[in-house]
């Protein structure tokens, strides 16, 4: 499975 | 000039120990609002999200925004020196490159300060919608501390899993696996240790188990945790800090390739 990063969701890098 | 004077300087003490691990520097934002914090771990797949209400502390002035950076390990040096009774207020000037933490003790018979260096901190604020989630559980904080330190000594991820049976927290590793779950559960007296799930629609998502076992750090913090649930999006893992405010961790889901 792959980790998305936060700034994925939430707007930014 | 801003200052924030807190009774309980041990709840910052159980804050900044939750934090300083995660979190290696960060903005506290300050406004006649109160104090905030979002700062993302290194790898940027967490975000936490601090909000402490003006009106939670004892006193609170703050004629000017600013933005303090700060560095949570050493932030972490200085309220060890700080009684677990010890009434803490912070104090900086305007534009400031320092804050002056002062710890009194209770009798009074003992006050000490502390200057923090502050840093220069570019940070970028993620905006985080307003939204309903597929599914909120309240449980016990040291319930949930339990689970997750249990499920990171077999695997390495967790899929939690929300249904009207429960919610259900599994693992697997070389060990085996493991599967935890909790009913919704208001048998006992005590809210606090109470299970409450509200759930919209069924929703099952992994994620990283070291990092819902950091969140947990939290748990001195408050009796409670929430946490909420949506298909595809970061769960949410909340510690209500009495009336002072809450802290609020957001993690990212592992999503199939």
């Amino acid at each position: 499975m792959k980790q998305k990063s936060i700034g994925a969701f939430f707007g930014g890098a | 000039m801003f200052e924030a004077r807190i009774t309980q300087g041990a709840v910052l003490k159980k804050l900044v120990e939750a934090l300083k691990e995660l979190v290696t520097e960060g903005n506290f934002d300050v406004s006649s609002t109160g104090l905030q914090l979002q700062a993302m771990d290194s790898s940027h797949v967490c975000l936490v999200s601090l909000a402490l209400r003006e009106d939670g502390f004892e006193h609170f002035r703050c004629d000017r925004n600013m933005a303090m950076g700060i560095h949570f390990q050493n932030l972490s040096k200085i309220l060890k020196c700080a009684g677990n009774e010890d009434t803490i207020t912070l104090k900086a000037e305007d534009n400031a490159d320092q804050l002056t933490l002062m710890f009194e003790s209770s009798n009074q018979d003992r006050i000490s300060d502390f200057d923090l260096k502050l840093m220069s901190i570019e940070s970028e604020h993620l905006g985080i919608p307003d939204q309903e989630y597929s599914a909120e559980i309240k449980m016990p904080s040291s319930e949930y501390q339990r689970i997750v330190r249990d499920l990171t000594s077999i695997g390495d991820t967790v899929l939690i899993s929300a249904t009207k049976e429960g919610i259900k927290f599994s693992t697997s590793g070389d060990v085996g696996t493991a599967n935890v779950t909790l009913r919704h559960n208001t048998t006992p007296e005590k809210p606090e240790e109470q299970t409450i799930i509200d759930l919209k629609e069924p929703v099952a998502l992994t994620f990283a188990l070291r990092y819902l076992n950091n969140f947990a750090k939290a748990t001195p913090l408050a009796p409670v945790v929430k946490l909420s649930l949506t298909k595809d999006l970061p769960i949410v893992v909340e510690y209500q800090i009495g009336e002072l405010g809450a802290v609020k961790f957001y993690l990212a889901p592992k999503i199939d390739d």
